[in-house]
């Protein structure tokens, strides 16, 4: 698969490219976080493209960002567990 | 309402059009 620049990006209507930049982030998420892959994708995609793609560019800086998604996921479904359970 | 975030984030799937994120002004 060929990396995904901004040119191929700004080709593509607006919800193809976070299509796009989902498609190549969510093995790279997956491959870290198995069960959680799909939300924080959908997570990931809230942020501007231009950081997206420098961060399928740079591992480290991704990596950084999911560990990010998940603390902000388990805070947000604990919060929801105590709320349900009320 | 913002009190009911029950769906959120919206999940991707691969293969599946995303449409997580509505109407987002530039």
């Amino acid at each position: 698969q060929e990396p995904l620049t901004a040119s191929m990006l700004a080709a593509a209507p607006p919800q193809e490219q976070k299509q796009m930049l989902g498609e190549r982030l969510y093995p790279l998420i997956h491959a870290m976080h198995p069960s959680l892959a799909g939300k924080i994708t959908g997570m990931l995609l809230e942020i501007d493209n231009s950081e997206l793609l420098l961060m399928l560019e740079s591992p480290e800086s991704l990596h950084s960002k999911i560990e990010e998604a998940v603390a902000v996921l388990q805070v947000h479904q604990m919060s929801e567990v105590s709320h349900k359970s009320n | 309402s913002k009190s009911s975030n029950a769906s959120w984030p919206p999940e991707f799937q691969p293969g599946v059009p995303w449409k997580g994120i509505p109407n987002i002004d530039p």
